[in-house]
């Protein structure tokens, strides 16, 4: 892990005698291919790496009885701060409902990422947790059988889904689920999307014009926590193309480091909002920058 | 209008970063690069140059594991297990392949061996009936998987299939309960037939970072997989940590996925891939 590595550096330098600021660039190269293992993306490392040089000159570090622990403590403090552990956050964690009803939420994100059974989970706690009337409406008219197992988790969560009808376009499907939400009162809207790529112009086109069209209160973009160095690209087109108010990060009940987190975040200006922990529709957890500053730094 | 430039400290930097964010990751990343300062450093370059020379080191890296997927319908049926973790791209590789047999001749089946996923049966039977392809479906939602991948190769033995292709649920490789589920699925496919499954394929998903070493390992200590296919590099991913996988596992990568309908998938070749990792 990064504080033995650099209780390495700092061992062989303490040895030396004084450290200079070639010392301190030794551990801080520690620290950069520590992020990268740990999947941030390289912009946001070299970012994070110069608020943390900085931070290091500043605390004149090297006069310290365990320079390895402190530096290793700066770089957490950073990455929680980076996060969104910083002073200018409110705490708010999870998903904003504070708009007329029916507030829409909008579910987007990549092939695979994990939407349509996060779109279940977060249906069950507002129905569960929060006592709200939720419509779940599934405008994936490409996978085989997308529908139906939205359909499918709605019936599991104990909320309604928009009754399918076939041939219609996402954007069809996207206005009769605000139209039976306005009429039938529900409180909450989620419109679960089709996975697509960042770089499809016309599907991001498509999304952008279901936003326009849906007003929702939160785009939440949906993403896997074992996701590389491809999370700049991703969380910049989706920010350009569509705009996101939030991320979720999925499957961070595997082992990878979860860097993406940090990638995303710092690329989009989006709080991290939940955690997909699970399979099952409970598994949605409250995102705690600390925890995932700790498990990026491994 | 080739601009040339020495290949100095700074410009291997450069090299360096191009391969960390194509995913190749930093000990990889490095590796190639300090080839490169043996052979090439101080001479005078261009940008050209400098690519063309680094893709080509990456293809020798790739070459010995860009191998076809052999395929024998002698073993009537040839078994193909299907494993990977959640959203990878399993049910659609299977679709893929299916196609690509049924061009080539080859009887299919699949098995829709995810009895837990919402859907994911639907989701096969749909893929079948697109490339004429029998679906072997549970009873019932939850059950046992084992037991169905059993029933289906039994019937496959006798009903002419040439290649059984068993879609298995998405699972985290640190699950040791659900990793102990897939023995148990090979270990009952065993009883039927003692040489299958002839072909074990993990998905990887081309976005994903160096978690894919991970994954790579435990599928493969667990269940013996036999080839890679890596998937969804239609997308930005370069899917770089497939060189990291090649020179730590050397475990074949058939297919690469390129979209998602039934004709998106492609042999993986090494040229190709390198070039493309390269920029
Ligand atoms: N272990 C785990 N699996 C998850 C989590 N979230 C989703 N999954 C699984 O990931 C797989 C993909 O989930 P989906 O909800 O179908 O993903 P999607 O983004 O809707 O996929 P597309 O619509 O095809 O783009 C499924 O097997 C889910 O059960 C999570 O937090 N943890
Ligand atoms: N763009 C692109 N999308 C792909 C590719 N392969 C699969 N997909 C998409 O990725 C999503 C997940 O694919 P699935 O086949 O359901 O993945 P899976 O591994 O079976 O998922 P689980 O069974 O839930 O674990 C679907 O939306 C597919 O269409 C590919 O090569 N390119
Ligand atoms: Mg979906
Ligand atoms: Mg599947």
């Amino acid at each position: 892990a990064l504080s033995g590595k650099l209780t390495g550096v700092f061992d062989k330098l303490r040895r030396r005698g004084a450290l200079t600021d070639a010392d301190v660039a030794e551990a801080l190269r520690e620290v950069r291919v520590a992020l990268l293992e740990a999947d941030v993306a390289l912009p946001v490392v070299r970012d994070l790496v110069a608020k943390v040089r900085d931070a290091a000159i500043g605390q004149a570090i090297i006069r310290g009885v365990n320079p390895a622990q402190q530096v290793v403590k700066l770089v957490h403090d950073q990455l929680v701060a980076a996060l969104g552990g910083g002073l200018d956050d409110d705490g708010k964690r999870g998903i904003s409902l504070e708009a007329a009803a029916p507030v829409a939420i909008l579910m987007v994100g990549l092939q695979g990422s994990g939407k349509t059974t996060t779109s279940g989970k977060i249906a069950l706690r507002l129905r569960n947790r929060d006592k709200k009337k939720v419509l779940l409406a599934s405008l994936d008219v490409h996978r085989p059988a997308a529908q139906l197992q939205l359909e499918t988790l709605a019936q599991q969560a104990g909320v309604t889904s928009l009754p399918i009808i076939a041939g219609q376009s996402p954007l069809q499907i996207a206005q009769r689920a605000m139209d039976l939400a306005r009429r039938e009162l529900f409180d909450v809207v989620l419109l679960d999307t089709a996975g697509r790529l960042a770089i499809d112009d016309a599907l991001m086109a498509e999304v952008a014009a279901v936003k326009a069209a849906t007003n929702p209160h939160e785009t939440l973009l949906v993403v896997d926590a074992m996701t590389g160095q491809d999370a700049v690209q991703t969380a910049t087109a989706f920010q350009e193309k569509v705009g996101v108010t939030g991320i979720v990060m999925t499957r961070i009940d595997g082992d990878a480091r979860g860097g993406a987190a940090l990638s995303m975040r710092a690329v989009t200006g989006a709080p991290i909002k939940l955690l997909g922990a699970g399979e099952k529709l409970d598994a949605l957890e409250d995102f705690h920058p600390d925890r995932i500053a700790g498990r990026i730094l491994g | 209008v080739f601009k040339k430039r020495r290949l100095d400290d700074a410009a291997l930097e450069e090299l360096e970063e191009t391969l960390i964010s194509a995913d190749l990751g930093v000990a990889a990343s490095q590796r190639i690069v300090e080839g490169f300062r043996r052979t090439r450093f101080g001479r005078e370059v261009t940008d050209e140059e400098v690519k063309a020379a680094l893709a080509e080191a990456l293809a020798e890296i790739l070459a010995p594991v860009a191998l076809p997927m052999p395929i024998d319908p002698g073993h009537a049926p040839h078994v193909v297990l299907v494993v990977g973790v959640n959203g990878t791209g399993k049910t659609t590789t299977i679709a893929k392949l299916g196609q690509q047999y049924r061009a080539e001749g080859l009887r299919c089946a699949f098995v829709a061996g995810d009895t837990f996923r919402a859907a994911a049966v639907e989701q096969l039977q749909i893929w079948g009936e697109r490339t004429g392809a029998r679906v072997h479906a549970p009873a019932k939602h939850g059950a046992d998987a084992a037991g169905l991948a059993f029933d289906a190769l039994t019937t496959a033995r006798t009903d002419g299939t040439q290649v059984l292709l068993v879609d298995t649920a998405g699972r985290l490789h640190n699950k040791s309960a659900l990793m102990e589920e897939l023995r148990k699925i090979v270990r009952v496919i065993r009883r039927v037939d003692p040489t299958a499954p002839h072909s074990v394929l993990l998905t990887l998903d081309a976005t994903t970072g160096q978690n894919a070493l991970q994954q790579v390992k435990v599928f493969k200590e667990m269940v013996d997989v036999s080839g890679l296919a890596v998937t969804k590099l239609d997308g930005s991913a370069k899917g770089g940590v497939v060189v990291a996988l090649a020179q730590e596992f050397g475990l074949p990568v058939h297919f690469v996925g390129v979209g998602e309908k039934a004709g998106d998938l492609r042999p993986f070749e090494a040229r190709d891939f390198a070039r493309g990792l390269v920029g």
